[in-house]
């Protein structure tokens, strides 16, 4: 374990807690993709599936657990909860997540470390987790106003990947034979599509000025 | 690549 992956696990804590936060507290998950939630549960589903049989640290398996438990309870309070899902703005979160899915299945199948149940499913989560925020990216488009905390929201989640890459190149020139191209490019994949919501961020944050998507 | 160490980040 070094610092980045430590800053990146804990980013990706945050920026959980901060989602849960607005809903909980607030009652509210205006602005929050459900399509992109669902996809998370989909991605923490298929990659802890090892959780019973591969025990790495008691870490590793607790912040299993909490992803696993927070992105499905956050699918449970958007779709269930009486005042929560009336929150939702299910007219303009219309992304059709099979076509992320499905392109994603066929690409593990076909690319993959290891041809076992296991592992194509570890990979198909690696890929699906690139691209589970695009629903919310074209919903944040769509409503243009974003409130603070599904800004950190989404703020937090690229730091978590930009942690990430600092953690693989960390591990690379640190660890002999850490060679994982499949996981880097899934994840350099990822945190590209974050650098215009990062811009705009930044500098709604330079301007002190509440963030606001171009048309 | 040893598929055991990638799979101790999540």
């Amino acid at each position: 374990m070094n610092i980045f992956r430590l800053a990146g696990d804990m980013t990706h804590l945050a920026s959980v807690l901060v989602l849960l936060l607005k809903i909980h507290t607030i009652k509210s998950c205006a602005g929050v993709s459900l399509k992109t939630q669902e996809l998370y549960a989909i991605v923490f589903a298929t990659r802890y599936l090892d959780i019973l049989t591969s025990f790495v640290s008691i870490y590793n398996t607790l912040m299993k657990l909490i992803f696993l438990g927070s992105s499905f309870s956050i699918v449970w309070y958007m779709k269930y909860h009486k005042t929560v899902r009336r929150t939702y703005d299910r007219d303009q979160d219309t992304f059709r997540h099979w076509f992320l899915m499905l392109p994603c299945l066929l690409l593990a199948l076909l690319i993959h470390e290891k041809f076992t149940f296991f592992e194509v499913l570890w990979t198909f989560s690696l890929y699906l987790e690139a691209v589970a925020i695009l629903p919310q990216l074209v919903l944040l488009q769509r409503t243009r106003n974003i409130d603070n905390l599904t800004g950190q929201y989404i703020f937090l989640l690229g730091g978590y990947r930009g942690f990430y890459i600092l953690n693989w190149i960390y591990r690379y020139f640190t660890e002999p034979h850490y060679v994982h191209w499949i996981t880097w490019i899934a994840g350099l994949v990822q945190t590209l599509l974050y650098a215009d919501f990062f811009y705009y961020y930044f500098l709604s944050w330079k301007n002190n000025k509440k963030l606001q998507l171009p048309a | 690549g040893d598929i055991a160490s990638q799979h101790d980040e999540l």
